[in-house]
């Protein structure tokens, strides 16, 4: 056989280091380019709204510049005026729409901070907000899981569904 | 090994590796929600 | 510089003057009324009298910017702070710049407007390299990076004054970056970066400029980056600096795989020239690259008759010129002539008797340094030039490629010495150049698909039939994507009993090896 690198012993020399190290053959062996952050089945182009090379999630879609009328274009002439971003003045609506668009943004925490405080939770496995249904009893409480009638928020749907649900507390996301 | 010219640039692009551009450097200046990605929790919607 | 006493002061005077207008409630749209009357300052003041003061205040200007944001970026301690100081002065820079370029001669005379173009981006690129010379590691990208990406975002805007200069526009940012390219500023690399892959540099240079007139130059600031990467890839283990240009790399790679395969196809040939031949993901990832419009066969499918597709005698294109890079042109002209009568047999004898050396003189050898003993770029160009020559005396027949009609040829010829008579890293860099033809179906695909397996079954020793087997399994190990036309040429030698695949040694040489091969075969057999 092929004594040096050149032959299936470099290789095989190549597969056992990428066992013990797998750093030390990233080029080679590569990693999976799924985890790069862009969602390379969509059947829309990427680069529309593509991050960067540094930016481990799309554009938001606010971040899109589109060039519109500049009647359109009032912060230049309101933005003194509007009264800084204040999460605990907004009706839950906007927490979700901010927490849905925001993704990968310190908006989407801070949105998520302020529905946490109004009691919703979200549920880590589920990947839904919910939250008991006001005024409903329990039907089972215990130190780790609890049984009753939620409001889960349906955003594909974009409103709140009422589901009869069992809570284990462990896959509810703690305070963010 | 790298030549001697080559290890100049890695010198400098190490530098520049400590001061990253941030995105917004790229993007007009927005004075409401600015883009500042945060490493948010796997479970939450990626996209 | 020796700029003319009270220039200096001059100019610091009139930026924060316009600074100043520009941010004034009633600048009005895009600032066109504080730069009527900027334009009056400027001229009351003599700036623009003469080419050599407009190109000084240019300087001086950029220099000023400069300044404030390295005062920003020591005294503001926050990156936002640091940023909306700094952007206070460079964003009414730029839009100063371009108001005057858009302003500049009359209106439907778009030479003068290039021209100033070129002349700031060229101020702004000598006061960049200078600076990453004089500060060193102190250098920062802050100050270019926000000049350079807002002025084109400026420049881009849907103006008619605009529209028709574009071309001309994405020309002379093109060159700018060129010339402040990672090699030659590696301190802006990043920087470099996002903005050879900001949306609407991508969107500009490969979708919207019509005829794909963008493209070449898209493709040689890639080749730039890959040249660069170059060097910093062959070491086993990644610096994190050199990593995260890597990474970075691969999301704008993956962005042009998925939006513009067509872009990677073309000029796949030259992008696998420069980049180094353990970077196996990378390249795989350029050559999976295949036209939107084509279906692929999958490769597993059984029995599957590559040589009935449809598109598999057809050319793919190739836009670079792979035979002027075979150099000296006395090698091209023996080469011409041993293709076309088949002798002197003493070519092929040179070849073989004085392979290193001889190869030397052809120039295939370059330096003794480890891992450099190969004229790359020659090499491949070797293949491609020999194959395509095939390609063309095997249709002129009204044949097709296949095991039985490629044989027993001049091209054959060459590819057999060559594959006998290199060492055993030249025989790997030379069925690398073979096997980075194997992309989608195509006439090139299906051609040295067979040259592979030809050499394979007709190798006169067991290393040759090793070396085409490790190319090839280094390339399938890999993470995904993986080239169409690797799969099928894998399937076939290890399916295919005339090749005796299972019989060699090498096969069995490792249980880890073994292992490979078991898996790969049950994922096709």
């Amino acid at each position: 056989m092929v004594a040096d690198q050149f032959g299936m012993a470099g290789l095989l020399t190549f597969i056992r280091v990428a066992e013990s190290d797998s750093n030390l053959v990233s080029l080679a062996l590569g990693s999976d380019l799924t985890t790069l952050g862009l969602n390379l089945n969509s059947p829309e182009p990427l680069y529309n709204n593509f991050g960067g090379p540094w930016a481990e999630n799309p554009c938001r879609p606010q971040d899109i510049d589109f060039h519109v009328p500049p009647e359109y274009l009032t912060n230049a002439v309101i933005r003194d005026k509007l009264a800084p971003v204040k999460l605990n003045r907004y009706q839950e609506d906007l927490l979700f729409y901010l927490f849905y668009t925001n993704v990968g943004d310190t908006m989407q925490l801070a949105a998520s901070l302020e529905l946490y405080n109004r009691d919703w939770r979200y549920h880590k496995e589920e990947r839904l907000w919910i939250t008991r249904v006001p005024g409903m009893p329990l039907m089972e409480k215990t130190g780790t899981y609890e049984r009753g009638t939620y409001y889960c928020f349906d955003p594909n749907n974009w409103r709140k569904v009422a589901k009869e649900m069992f809570v284990e507390y462990e896959r509810l996301e703690d305070r963010p | 090994a790298l030549s001697k010219e080559q290890q100049i640039q890695h010198q400098s692009l190490e530098a520049a590796f400590y001061h990253m551009p941030h995105p917004s450097d790229s993007e007009r200046l927005r004075h409401y929600l600015p883009r500042s990605p945060y490493m948010t929790p796997p479970y939450y919607p990626q996209s | 510089y020796d700029d003319p006493h009270g220039l200096p002061e001059k100019t610091e005077y009139l930026l924060q003057e316009w600074v100043a207008m520009y941010h004034l409630p009633n600048a009005g749209r895009d600032s066109s009324k504080a730069f009527g009357h900027f334009v009056t300052q400027m001229s009351l003041h003599g700036v623009l009298k003469t080419d050599d003061l407009i190109t000084r205040f240019f300087r001086l200007c950029t220099q000023f910017c400069v300044d404030i944001s390295y005062r920003a970026l020591a005294s503001e301690p926050t990156a936002d702070l640091i940023r909306s100081k700094a952007f206070h002065t460079l964003d009414a820079y730029v839009r100063l710049i371009a108001l005057l370029i858009k302003h500049s001669g009359d209106a439907n005379n778009g030479v003068t407007k290039v021209n100033l173009l070129n002349k700031v981006l060229g101020i702004v690129a000598g006061v960049l390299l200078q600076d990453q010379e004089v500060r060193g590691a102190e250098f920062q990208q802050l100050a270019y990076h926000r000049i350079l990406i807002m002025l084109f975002l400026e420049l881009n805007a849907p103006e008619q004054v605009l529209d028709s200069i574009n071309f001309q526009v994405l020309t002379a940012f093109c060159h700018t970056l060129h010339i402040l390219r990672p090699a030659k500023a590696p301190g802006f690399a990043y920087a470099w970066l996002e903005i050879v892959s900001h949306r609407v540099f991508i969107g500009r240079l490969l979708s919207i400029t019509p005829q794909q007139k963008g493209w070449g130059m898209y493709a040689q600031l890639l080749i730039d980056l890959f040249k660069f990467l170059a060097p910093f890839l062959r070491n086993a283990e990644l610096s994190k600096p050199v990593s995260m240009l890597y990474k970075g790399t691969l999301r704008v790679l993956l962005v042009l795989l998925h939006d513009f395969p067509e872009f990677l196809c073309d000029y796949h040939y030259g992008f696998c020239d420069v980049i180094p031949p353990n970077c196996i993901q990378m390249r795989n990832l350029i050559l999976s690259a295949f036209p939107r419009n084509m279906r692929l066969p999958d490769p597993f499918t059984p029995n599957l008759k590559v040589d009935m597709l449809p598109e598999i005698s057809h050319a793919p294109r190739v836009l670079t010129h792979f035979a002027a890079m075979i150099q000296p042109p006395t090698l091209k002209k023996d080469l011409d002539s041993y293709l076309k009568t088949r002798g002197p047999v003493t070519f092929l004898s040179e070849l073989r008797s004085v392979v290193q050396v001889h190869v030397s003189s052809m120039n295939l050898h370059v330096s003794p340094e480890p891992g450099m003993h190969y004229n790359l770029p020659l090499l491949n160009a070797l293949v491609l030039y020999v194959g395509t020559q095939a390609i063309q005396s095997i249709q002129t027949k009204g044949l097709s490629p296949s095991m039985a009609t490629i044989g027993h040829s001049s091209y054959m010829d060459i590819f057999q010495s060559l594959a006998v008579n290199l060492d055993t890293e030249g025989r790997y860099l030379f069925i690398n150049a073979i096997a980075n033809q194997l992309r989608y179906p195509n006439s090139h695909t299906h051609y040295f698909s067979c040259v592979l397996l030809c050499l394979f079954a007709e190798a006169n020793s067991e290393a040759i039939q090793e070396q085409i087997t490790r190319v090839l399994l280094e390339r399938l190990i890999v993470n995904r994507p993986h080239p169409w036309g690797l799969l099928i040429t894998f399937i076939e030698l290890i399916k295919n009993p005339v090749f005796k695949f299972w019989n060699h040694e090498f096969v069995h040489c490792a249980p880890e090896i073994e292992k490979l091969f078991e898996s790969v075969a049950r994922s096709c057999m």
